[in-house]
Formats: structure tokens, C-alpha cells, sequence
């Protein structure tokens, strides 16, 4: 199983259509193997976006630099995965 | 597991188990519920549909099919504990008795088995069917951007890493040419229901197009009864418009594909949640969302036999 220790699931609020703009290029940034959950499309619209580990610093201050909202949605994805998985299997033995 | 009685609705199950349980049901209902296998993925695992049917050949139907994008899980949970509502609700229900005597209802719990079976084994977070694709390294197809409708157009990428990829050609993803080839077969499906995660949304056509469908205002209408009844449990908030004006254009999708086939009441959902778990949405909340969205089913259901056309 792919592991995901220490990535984060990121709530965007974007404020512009250049904020949205910046997060469409950063769609297009593929070596930081960001998951879009809910892509940035409308001012309107949350983005989602799990970002691996390795790329949280660079994402964050990436927003923060441009002035863009964000929440931390989920705060270890491979904690909750471990959580759906002991939950799986306490239902198996039952 | 292999009883139906003692099967938890309230986890999430690997493949086999829900194929397990899918056996368990038509045993049990063996006069109301039976198990079609209208092809084989792209990894050669059987895809099968429930057929609830009280007689009649070919009479009118409608389809709902879930988990075409893998990693939604509690769109394949919503959709076993459906199986299970319609089946042990038959009989006793005067509503949903009365539109089994008069339609059939097919169910496809696992419409993308090879990426369901991916997110068990692989990786959690796989959303697209399984295939090689010629010339990348990259495998799998968006299926919900593979269908012959406005195949290629805006929202769907050419990029076989992309997790929105449209694929080579439309139905180049044998899932989706499996559904559409028994749909066509079939010839008389008079409503598509998509049930996806997660934004707690109601669509119908187009996502390719933001112009209106003929039928919108119907639609719209239908959509809305079918929310108000689903708020009407847990007070669950849900938006209801077209694809496009909703949430994104997004061209190849299924509901699009069904609308353009003549089947007017084509939908799609979008369940639990709005952005505290997203794709992970906790087991405890299996129950709650698949009763609420019952209800909302059942509502258009109710109104698909009511106006036929």
C-alpha cells in the first residue's frame, strides 16, 4: 500500500480570479504531486488539494506568499487511513 | 458475511466481500433479486449488476450505478446498503411495491472493481480504472470522462498522468463500454442515477455544455423534491443544478452520455461530506448518509413511474 505519513488535506478559499489563476498553475506544477480533491475552477468553490509531505512547506508558503486563505482540512491523511483500516479489520474479526 | 443478516452496513468491504454478500441477497430474494454480469474489466474481474425485477420482460427501468470512481468509497456502501433497503423493503413498502410492480431497478455497486480493488491493496487514493495506456508509463482513465459526450471537451485532461484523463477514444474503458452496451441493449432505461462523493451535491445534464438541457426545468424540480426529502432526515444540505453550473464543466461524462441516449432523467449525486473528511468519510457515517440518500432515491423513483414518457 502507497503510504501517505505526514500529507495534508488543504482547504483553499480563494479570494480573486487571480488567486484562482495561481492555483490553476499550481495544477500544472507535476513534481509536486499535489491530489486535487476539488479543483480550482470558481471564486465560489473551496479547492481541496492533499499535498504529500515532502511538498507541504513549498504549497504553504506558496499561499501564504500570494495572500491565499487555506485551512488544514486533514491534518495527516495516513492517520486517518490507519483509522479506516484498524476499523476494517476490527469488523472482519467480529 | 455469508450471512446477510449478520453483514455490517456499517463498514466498508473489500471486492470480494460485497461479491460475497451479492450472492447472499439473491439467495435470499430469489424471486426479487438476481445478478447480472454484463461484461469483465480491464483486469478480467466480472462486473455485476442487481437486477430487482418482479416479471415482465424488459419492462421499464432505471439504473443506478456507484463507485465508478474507485477511492469514493461511501458511494459503494451507500449503494450495498440500498441493495439490501430494496430488497427487504419489497412488500412492505407500499410505495416501492407498487413501482417494482411496474419497473425494474438495476443496481451496479462496484461499476470500476479493478480501481475499487487497487484502493485495498495499491493505493487508497486511486480514483481511475486500471488500464495501460500505449506510449505512457502512467496507467488508467478518468471513466467518468471517457463517455460519447463531448468527449475530450473542456474538464477533462489529455494527460495520461492526469487523474481527469479522458482516455484514447470514448468507451475506450471496457467498464464504460459494458454499462452502455447493456443500456443500449436493454433499450428501455427511463432513468440514470450516478452516485458519486463527495460535496453533497444533486446534478443533472449537461457538464459538457453550460447550455440548458430542454428538460431543465423538470429536472431542476425533480432534483429539488428529491432534496428536500433526503434534508428531511439528518437536516443534510444539499445543492441541487446542473453539472456545469454547479460545480464545473466537465465533458464525457456519464449522466451526459444517458441524457443525449434519450433517458430523461438522468442524475447524479454527490454524498457526504462538504470538507471535513472528503474521500475519507469515517465508517459511522455509512448508515446516516445511505438513509438519507434513500430517500432522495426513492423520491425520484417515485416520480420517474409516475410520469412516463
Amino acid at each position: 500500500q502507497t503510504l501517505f505519513i505526514g500529507d495534508q488535506v488543504l482547504r483553499i478559499t480563494v479570494k480573486s480570479e487571480e488567486q484562482l489563476g495561481l492555483l490553476q498553475s499550481l495544477e500544472e506544477e507535476q513534481d509536486l504531486e499535489l491530489d486535487f480533491w476539488l479543483h480550482p475552477i470558481s471564486s465560489d468553490l473551496p479547492v481541496d488539494i492533499r499535498v504529500p509531505f515532502a511538498s507541504l512547506q513549498t504549497v504553504k508558503v506558496f499561499l501564504e506568499s500570494n495572500d491565499i486563505p487555506y485551512s488544514v482540512m486533514i491534518k495527516d491523511v495516513q492517520e486517518v487511513l490507519d483509522k479506516e483500516q484498524s476499523d476494517m479489520e476490527a469488523n472482519t474479526m467480529r | 458475511e455469508r450471512n446477510s443478516k449478520s453483514f455490517n452496513f456499517g463498514a466498508y468491504h473489500t471486492l470480494e466481500t460485497i461479491y460475497n454478500w451479492m450472492d447472499t441477497l439473491v439467495a435470499d430474494h430469489p424471486s426479487l433479486v438476481s445478478k447480472v454480469n454484463i461484461g469483465s474489466s480491464y483486469e478480467n474481474r466480472p462486473m455485476y449488476a442487481l437486477k430487482f425485477s418482479t416479471g415482465g420482460d424488459k419492462r421499464p427501468a432505471i439504473w443506478i450505478d456507484a463507485g465508478i470512481h474507485s477511492r469514493e468509497w461511501v458511494s459503494q456502501a451507500t449503494a450495498v446498503w440500498t441493495a439490501n433497503k430494496i430488497a427487504t423493503d419489497y412488500g412492505r413498502d407500499a410505495s416501492l411495491t407498487s413501482l417494482l410492480n411496474n419497473m425494474d431497478i438495476y443496481l451496479m455497486i462496484v461499476t470500476n472493481p479493478d480501481g475499487y480493488v487497487f484502493t485495498h491493496t495499491g493505493n487508497r487514493m486511486w480514483r481511475k480504472t486500471r488500464s495501460r495506456i500505449s506510449g505512457s508509463s502512467c496507467r488508467g482513465v478518468d471513466p467518468n470522462r471517457n463517455w460519447d459526450a463531448g468527449f475530450g471537451g473542456p474538464g477533462a485532461s489529455k494527460n495520461p498522468c492526469s487523474d481527469s484523463y479522458h482516455g484514447p477514444s470514448a468507451h475506450s474503458e471496457v467498464e464504460v463500454q459494458n454499462v452502455v452496451d447493456l443500456i443500449k441493449s436493454h433499450g428501455n432505461f427511463k432513468a440514470f442515477i450516478s452516485i458519486h462523493a463527495y460535496s453533497q451535491l444533486l446534478m443533472y445534464p449537461y457538464g459538457y455544455s453550460c447550455n440548458d438541457v430542454p428538460d431543465a426545468p423538470e429536472l431542476d424540480s425533480v432534483g429539488r423534491s428529491a432534496v428536500k426529502a433526503l434534508s428531511s432526515l439528518y437536516g443534510t444540505r444539499y445543492q441541487v443544478g446542473s453539472i456545469c453550473k454547479i460545480i464545473y464543466q466537465a465533458s464525457g461524462g456519464s449522466i451526459d452520455w444517458s441524457y443525449n441516449h434519450g433517458i430523461k432523467y438522468s442524475f447524479a449525486f454527490e454524498l457526504r461530506d462538504t470538507g471535513r473528511y472528503g474521500f475519507l468519510l469515517p465508517a459511522n457515517q455509512i448508515i446516516p448518509t445511505a438513509s438519507e440518500t434513500w430517500l432522495a432515491l426513492k423520491n425520484i423513483m417515485e416520480y420517474v413511474r409516475d410520469h412516463p414518457y
